[in-house]
């Protein structure tokens, strides 16, 4: 029988090669089973490399090929198997403008099965919400929130 | 299924009793350095039930409670609540409506609750079994932790996906 | 005879006093040795209590309180013993506008007396540039620059 | 004394000669996630003696050495040369301008020079030691190592300030 985690490999992998030339395009990604004869003690590894360049040893990529690299094996294991809700905190603080764009495309995607919740300070981030919270904390040193539904006008979320 | 609203109260920063009503799609979170921002995302990792009070970045685990501010006095509990919209039947319960809460008091004491009646964490992991929502949270990427999914050693990218498996 | 160590934390300590509460108004901060019996193993301590709050255990702040202090230990080290130059790389991906210019402010005063190079994505760095580089990577894997003075027009540093 | 121009050749991903004019003030770099900003940094860490190749994000020393690409072919040599302007006489030689490089082969082997003669890595160490540029380095602060400098232990931070001492 093929164990659990098999399944899951291969479907994880599939959406991995998928998901990496969508946020690399021009790029090859793959995860690879370090051995595959043993599927119970077998570790992953990760090939990526982006478009124009030879490199796929992992540590010589960028902060920000890095954290798209990162992106794109969690998106393939939400994409294989999905939950019912995501929290994102500040995860693309190293990304450029046209990996950020990149990025919220593929979140956007999401947003059809899964309820999304992201943290940032980016305001292109910020710009694909349907619901915005901002959170505060005046002198007294207590946290509070208001929300606003994007389109709408604000209202203080009191106790 | 989807959360609804998350309430914390006593939690971090959060002294007062606070509500964030959620909705499906998109909810983005935004604020000054300091303001609270991860502390929310803290509070949906300790009431799926999370023990390790480095993830939470303290040093023990009743460092969730309020500690007090030049302005205000400590409390003696933490709690966080979130309510999962289940009109869709996802959970195996009958409620159209699942609150699920933790509270922690300064002896260290915990107490989990299912629509107000105690349980324990075993019982929450049970319910939300089925969904995905295992211990390990792999749903729930903290601030920085992204560069560990690529750092970590071969063995650890496996546990994650067997986590999410 | 006061040995060179405990001579340079006195001035790095004094420094970050007066700096940690330029970057966090309101706030305490403070170096201390941790054996200071021991002059020859000593460690150093950080202690840092961002305003309106009286946690200070480090592992508590936020993601851009940490950045914040952290520069604060550098800044103190650059201004008790200057350097011709500094190189800082990204080191302000975390945070928000008003801190972002607090950092900038005291990131000008260093100007006076080194020279300093900033690797950012963030216009509001790019605007205290007297100096502007634009490093590009074409398909053919190759990395180019191109300089502008600010304030002149833009030209290609050739080979 | 200030850094008047970085010149890089077959250095990662500068495979052409490039030419950094640089000015006293502060010059800031910018360009695309992966387009070589911090290879910038890393040249000028690696011209000033360093011997760590995990601090340059490699596996090895070669790692520096331009690996070629799907249009071009790769390097058996990197070399970055760093002009430095003492018109202020703050380096004890007699020279207005004075040229550090450093080189490296396909073989692994290195070579340091001093405006144009071959010398020692600890040559180059001492001609700069008086300006507090060590061998650690502290006045380069890489992408993300500012974390490092809170999460270090106390007796790290004893080092690094000893460095700058
Ligand atoms: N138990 C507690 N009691 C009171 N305050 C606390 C407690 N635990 C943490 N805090 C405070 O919460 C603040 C950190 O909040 P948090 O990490 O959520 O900030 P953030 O909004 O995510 O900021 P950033 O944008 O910098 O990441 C710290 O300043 C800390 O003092
Ligand atoms: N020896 C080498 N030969 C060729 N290319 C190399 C070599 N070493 C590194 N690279 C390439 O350099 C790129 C990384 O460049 P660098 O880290 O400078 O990017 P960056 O501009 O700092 O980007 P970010 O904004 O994401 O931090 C990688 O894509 C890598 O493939
Ligand atoms: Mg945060
Ligand atoms: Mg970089």
């Amino acid at each position: 029988i093929r164990s659990v985690f098999a399944e899951a490999f291969h479907d994880v992998a599939e959406a991995f090669a998928e998901l990496f030339p969508r946020l690399f395009p021009g790029g090859e990604g793959r995860l690879v089973l370090t051995d595959p004869d043993d599927l119970l003690d077998t570790g992953v590894e990760v090939e990526a490399r982006p478009p124009g360049k030879r490199v796929k040893r992992l540590s010589l990529l960028s902060g920000g090929e890095r954290s798209l690299t990162a992106l794109a094996i969690l998106f393939a294991i939400f994409r294989a198997r999905p939950s019912p809700f995501y929290v994102l905190d500040e995860v693309e603080a190293a990304l450029d403008d046209v990996n950020l764009q990149r990025f919220l495309t593929v979140v956007a995607e999401f947003r059809e099965t899964s309820q999304l919740i992201l943290v940032t300070h980016q305001k292109r981030t910020m710009e694909v919400a349907d619901l915005l919270y901002g959170v505060s904390m005046h002198s007294s040193g207590v946290s509070r929130v208001i929300s606003q539904r994007m389109g709408e006008q604000p209202s203080a979320a009191a106790s | 299924m989807y959360l609804s609203s998350v309430i914390l109260h006593g939690f971090k920063s959060f002294a007062d009793k606070t509500v964030l009503d959620l909705e499906r799609g998109i909810t983005v979170v935004v604020g000054p350095n300091g303001s609270g921002k991860s502390n929310v995302v803290d509070a949906l990792t300790w009431v799926l039930g999370s023990h390790s009070a480095k993830s939470l970045r303290g040093g023990q685990m009743a460092d969730v409670i309020f500690a007090g501010s030049p302005e205000r006095r400590g409390f003696g509990r933490a709690s966080v609540e979130i309510v999962i919209d289940n009109a869709a039947g996802t959970l195996p319960v009958d409620y159209s409506e699942v609150r699920v809460s933790r509270s922690m008091f300064a002896s260290g004491e915990t107490e989990y609750a299912i629509n107000g009646e105690a349980c324990r964490q075993l019982d929450i992991a049970e319910l939300l079994s089925d969904t995905g929502l295992g211990r390990e949270h792999h749903q729930i990427v903290g601030q920085g932790r992204l560069e560990a999914i690529l750092s970590a050693r071969p063995e650890d990218r496996r546990a994650f996906i067997e986590e999410a498996a």
